[in-house]
């Protein structure tokens, strides 16, 4: 911008800053994102990151990078990370600990539940300046862009199990959540 | 072999090498490992819809431009971050939320679709005649930062890979031997195999993520699935969307008189070959109506000048 030329080009941003979060759930967790529109530098470089913080079990919901790789490095704590591919496999499916780096490819569908009592931090890099990612679960995501009918007759559900699903969609207003009931009670 | 990848001594016309044909319709896709594909970047497919026939939700790692070659349809594509902002009515369904998606696009014969890769989209085909659509995937696009393969990313269903890349083992194989490995370690009990992304996730982390039953997570999974990728949607797609303009309404019912009288025609020709006199007589009856259409046009335009849909 005017305010800015090259050479007093701001070059420095803390991203682990709580007060800075976009995406915040006190029971599981946050999210702050650096891109070019918060440090313009950073369209120059065709790069932005990510920090995440997810409290004990919580998930950051299935979603995919849409225009950007994504390399995840691990700050602190466990959790169990599933990557999917154009295929449908998980081509990865493990738990990241920390220290360790994992890559996310653009497009591939990924998974994070926090594993750990310390929970789990996380910084990603991805390699476009103002990376996007389309959410699968959530009040952004995908299915509940989708007609209903469009998803009864893709999946062969009911009506009935469609609405249950997008009005489930409709409560999730943002992508890290914490299950209201484990798997095992929802089974029960 | 990257720096001589357009060393063609010779360009061939090339027809589709792969067909898959699906419970609505039929997939052709011409091998994009040919070399004037890999030449030039891109893969292409045609997809030939049914009416009533639903391509199942998916997006791709690369932009593309849908020609639609015949029929018409609705679109839906889900651009990340934008609002649901078609509602259904608030009368309808008592006692249930009115379901509420992404803007819905209507498409024709002649028209240009172009999506950005990564962006999730459906088609289907609410006439009643076969939409045919070509889709051309830009998989040098620097938007695609994955390899030159074209790949999909299929959201439903148990689809098969368009393209069967050559070195890429077919979907069901591989998919298979390494999940029957990688389901024992996970211990899993699962009947059959899905191809779309819900289906290489833990069962009980989508119905967590999702606060569904495990149930209904798989049929997302899509596990007992054989319709492939172009189903027949049971009745007709109930959508919230706006109707067609008048005139498209028009254009598209003279299209199919049109059709309708060139299939006569041909029959007739068939049946009586070599009648060069009633050939003569069908073009001056086409010519007739063709000045009729022009006459009315006029006097509509005419007469819409006062009054005609802005």
């Amino acid at each position: 911008g005017i305010e800015e030329t090259l050479c007093t080009l701001r070059l420095r941003e803390n991203i682990h800053d709580p007060s800075r979060a976009d995406v915040y759930n006190p029971q599981a967790g946050r999210i702050s994102t650096l891109n070019s529109h918060n440090l313009p530098v950073l369209r120059w470089l065709q790069l932005s990151a990510e920090f995440g913080r997810l409290q004990r079990d919580a998930i950051y919901v299935p979603h995919w990078n849409r225009n950007a790789h994504s390399v995840i490095y691990v700050v602190k704590g466990r959790a169990q990370v599933q990557v999917v591919d154009d295929f449908g496999q998980a081509v990865f499916d493990d738990e990241l600990q920390q220290g360790q780096i994992l890559t996310v490819p653009q497009n591939f569908a990924v998974v994070k539940r926090a594993s750990s009592s310390e929970g789990f931090e996380w910084v990603a890099f991805k390699t476009n300046d103002n990376a996007q990612i389309s959410p699968l679960a959530g009040q952004n995501s995908v299915l509940r862009a989708i007609p209903a009918d469009v998803l009864a007759n893709a999946f062969q559900l009911s009506q009935e199990d469609v609405s249950e699903l997008k009005s489930n969609l409709d409560q999730q207003e943002i992508t890290i959540v914490r299950p209201s009931r484990s798997s095992s009670q929802r089974k029960a | 072999q990257q720096f001589n990848r357009c060393q063609l001594d010779r360009l061939d016309a090339l027809e589709p090498n792969n067909r898959i044909k699906a419970e609505a319709g039929v997939i052709e896709s011409w091998d994009p490992n040919d070399r004037q594909f890999q030449c030039v970047g891109v893969a292409v497919v045609r997809r030939i819809i049914e009416p009533n026939g639903l391509l199942l939700p998916q997006y791709d790692s690369a932009p593309q431009l849908i020609y639609i070659q015949s029929g018409y349809g609705i679109l839906g594509a889900v651009l990340p971050g934008c609002p649901n902002a078609y509602q259904e009515s608030q009368q309808h369904q008592q006692g249930q939320q009115p379901d509420q998606n992404q803007k819905i696009r209507n498409f024709r014969l002649g028209d240009i679709i172009a999506l950005p890769a990564g962006v999730a989209y459906w088609l289907y085909n609410d006439g009643d005649s076969e939409v045919v659509a070509l889709s051309l995937l830009d998989t040098n696009n620097q938007a695609n930062q994955l390899d030159k393969n074209p790949r999909h990313f299929y959201l439903a269903g148990n689809p098969e890979d368009e393209f069967q890349l050559q070195g890429r083992s077919p979907r069901g194989q591989r998919r298979q031997q390494q999940q029957g490995q990688g389901r024992r370690e996970r211990g899993q009990q699962q009947q059959g195999q899905g191809n779309n992304l819900f289906s290489g996730f833990r069962t009980e982390d989508l119905a967590d993520a999702f606060n569904v039953d495990e149930e209904t997570i798989r049929n997302l999974q899509g596990f007992q699935e054989d319709r492939k990728n172009i189903v027949k949607v049971k009745g007709r797609l109930q959508v919230v969307r706006p109707p067609r303009s008048r005139e498209e309404r028009e254009r598209l019912e003279r299209q199919e008189r049109e059709q309708e009288r060139e299939d006569e025609r041909e029959q007739q020709r068939e049946s009586r070959r070599g009648g060069r006199e009633e050939r003569e007589r069908e073009e001056r009856q086409q010519e007739r109506e063709e000045e009729r259409e022009q006459e009315r046009e006029r006097r509509e335009s005419r007469r819409g000048g006062r009054g005609r849909d802005n």
